[in-house]
């Protein structure tokens, strides 16, 4: 689990296994209850025909695990505090006092799906800066894992590790997890939303409290119809609404004729189908901002979770799905990226100043402009210099600096070589992996094409998809991309795949395909830079107007496949190890960029 | 640096996470060898 690894909870006592079943065998038996009960319930409500709906969605659903961060044990005093990253969420704890010991006792329900993320990242920032929080330690978790510990204790200690170097240990944290019953939801939804409009706090609802509650769920029944489900509603008939008759007016109109269509907390437009996760989804709104110590949330990545004051203007900030990735305008200043491994938002942050120069010379005419009036030459000219300092002896001395800036995201223990054989900063930017760093997806199956680069990945359907969502260059089109000395005819509406490279990335590409290379076309161009923020730009063309190679790639499944490496500011050069002719299996090496013109 | 692969229209079905993730202008971090997606020309055997 993870790579706390170190266990050291109460788990000890373990002889009468037998009456003591894991708490994942204990909720699977939990939801295979519930499921017949509901089973039996809508038979009785509504039919046979509609019981399949209600076991797809109980089947999607995993449960909501209750997490708390209680204490942490660190090598020195600050103030600290913790970031939980699931997912697309983060949430953060208090700021601890100045100790070395720092107690939170925060927790926070998380709702855990079957096919959806299970493996949270805990990470630990001191926090003695005004406006920036120090990384100093994480651990990863895999809750459905840490829910399979049969233990009589809830709690456990899982190691810190230094995010620059995955060996050492810099303190530990003492967390626990459990599943809450889905009956338990069920009835704490049920409480919850009557609390909400139960003004007189007599745990039971009038009619004009019921009234408001339906108008609450976004439902515009009807007064007529309010008062029918009312009735319904009261079944005892004493006039007001207790808890139980609610949640059984929810479980069974809700089936019928969906009472609660929008979320009164967040707006969200639920989901009329999905009962359960409705209901999970109030429950872990209405939990927002409740409870014991419960952890803030709203925040997409820890790091955004861990800033010091500018937090507090970001606290609530949310996303609506279609802006999540590239922030455009004052905003541009970082870049999230999901990872796909981890199923996780991450933050890649571009400094200020450099997100400020782009903008002004990518994203603007005038810009441009200035670009066409020499700008293009000084950038030929600053990637050729360059090239030539990374390759000089003395720019090895630059390599400690760069791995302790990017040191939660290179892993030398994947590099082949160690660090002292790298003479030059450019052979260490070109650094190979050891033999099965990277596994092949489905390697003997050609039918299956794989990623070409450690890198952040766009893919579209169609070139005018790519256009619509992502490339915003007006002059960019297919036929551009592959120059003029390739017929372009099957290509022009093809699927477009986007591999970027950061500059921490492994910068070799790979084969995405097996066949046989048909040809390479250098075709010569600027270094305007390959960030989103140019892509994203009417006025710039990078990927047209770069220097590139193209190389097309015969294959048995996919017909042929264009494979084109486009160079960019300061690592301008590329250099291919296939020749034409070569019989190219997939995930073989293809060639590598290196800085230079 | 950037590497671009254009397939031949209708010759790839790309893994939908993938395509989900662009749809929102989100990125998606990736190392060599992840699954990318399937021949077309598979993907219908398949279904059949």
């Amino acid at each position: 689990m993870g790579n706390g690894g170190s266990r050291r909870g109460d788990s000890s006592s373990s002889s009468d296994s037998e009456s003591k079943s894991s708490r994942v065998s204990r909720l699977r038996q939990k939801l295979h209850d519930y499921r017949q009960s509901h089973f039996h319930r809508r038979r009785r409500s509504s039919g046979l025909s509609s019981h399949l709906n209600s076991l797809s969605s109980a089947d999607d659903f995993a449960g909501i695990a209750l997490l708390t961060l209680i204490r942490a044990e660190m090598k020195f005093k600050d103030k600290w505090l913790a970031c939980v990253s699931l997912g697309e969420q983060t949430f953060r704890t208090e700021i601890s006092d100045n100790t070395d010991k720092p107690v939170w006792n925060s927790e926070k329900k998380l709702l855990l799906e079957r096919n959806g993320p299970h493996v949270a990242r805990i990470s630990i920032f001191e926090t003695n800066r005004v406006s920036k929080n120090n990384f100093i330690g994480y651990c990863e978790i895999d809750l459905l894992e840490f829910l399979d510990l049969d233990s009589d204790s809830d709690a456990h200690v899982f190691d810190l590790l230094d995010p620059s170097s995955n060996d050492m240990v810099v303190g530990n944290i003492s967390l626990s997890c459990a599943i809450e019953d889905p009956f338990e939801t069920e009835k704490n939804f049920a409480r919850r939303i009557l609390s909400v409009v139960d003004y007189d706090e007599d745990g039971t609802l009038s009619f004009s409290e019921f009234s408001d509650l339906v108008n609450g769920f976004g439902n515009q029944v009807l007064a007529t119809k309010k008062e029918e489900l009312f009735k319904a509603a009261d079944t005892n008939g004493d006039g007001v609404v207790s808890m139980d008759e609610l949640a059984a007016l929810l479980a069974i109109q809700q089936e019928k004729e969906p009472l609660i269509n929008s979320c009164p907390v967040c707006g969200e437009i639920l989901q009329v189908a999905d009962k359960l996760n409705t209901m999970i989804h109030l429950t872990l709104c209405f939990d927002e901002g409740t409870g014991n110590q419960v952890m803030t949330g709203g925040f997409l990545t820890d790091k955004q979770a861990s800033y010091g004051w500018i937090f507090k203007l970001s606290e609530w900030a949310h996303y609506s799905s279609y802006n999540v990735g590239l922030k455009s305008g004052s905003s541009a200043s970082h870049i999230l990226v999901f990872d796909r491994r981890k199923k996780r938002l991450v933050e890649e942050l571009i400094d200020g100043k450099i997100v400020l120069s782009m903008r002004a010379l990518y994203q603007s005419n005038i810009g441009l402009r200035l670009m066409d009036k020499g700008a293009k030459e000084i950038l030929q000219s600053i990637s050729e210099r360059q090239g030539k300092k990374m390759n000089s002896v003395e720019s090895a001395e630059d390599i400690p600096k760069f791995l302790e800036f990017f040191k939660d995201q290179i892993n030398m223990g994947e590099v082949k070589y160690p660090l002292q054989h790298f003479k030059t900063f450019n052979e260490f930017f070109i650094r190979e992996l050891k033999p099965g760093a990277r596994p092949i997806a489905c390697m003997e199956h050609d039918d299956v094409a794989i990623s070409a680069a450690d890198s952040r990945l766009m893919a579209f359907k169609s070139a005018e998809d790519s256009l619509r969502l992502w490339i915003k260059g007006r002059k960019f089109s297919v036929h551009g991309l592959l120059g003029k000395d390739i017929c372009p005819n099957a290509f022009v509406n093809g699927s477009i795949v986007i591999f970027r490279l950061a500059p921490q990335d492994y910068h070799r590409f790979h084969l995405p395909v097996s066949g046989v290379i048909e040809k390479f076309v250098d075709i010569p161009g600027s270094l305007y830079t390959v960030n989103p923020i140019a892509v994203n730009s009417k006025y710039c063309n990078v990927f047209t107007e770069n220097k590139r190679t193209v190389s097309i790639i015969s294959t048995t499944h996919f017909g042929k496949v264009a494979f084109i490496a486009i160079g960019a500011t300061m690592v301008g050069s590329m250099t291919f190890l296939k020749k034409e002719g070569d019989f190219v299996k997939k995930g073989d090496e293809f060639g590598y960029f290196s800085f230079g013109g | 640096s950037t590497v671009i692969c254009v397939f031949e229209e209708d010759s790839i079905q790309i893994d939908e996470d993938l395509l989900q993730n662009s749809e929102r202008s989100l990125e998606t971090l990736v190392s060599v060898g992840m699954q990318l997606g399937i021949a077309r020309k598979k993907r219908a055997e398949m279904d059949l």
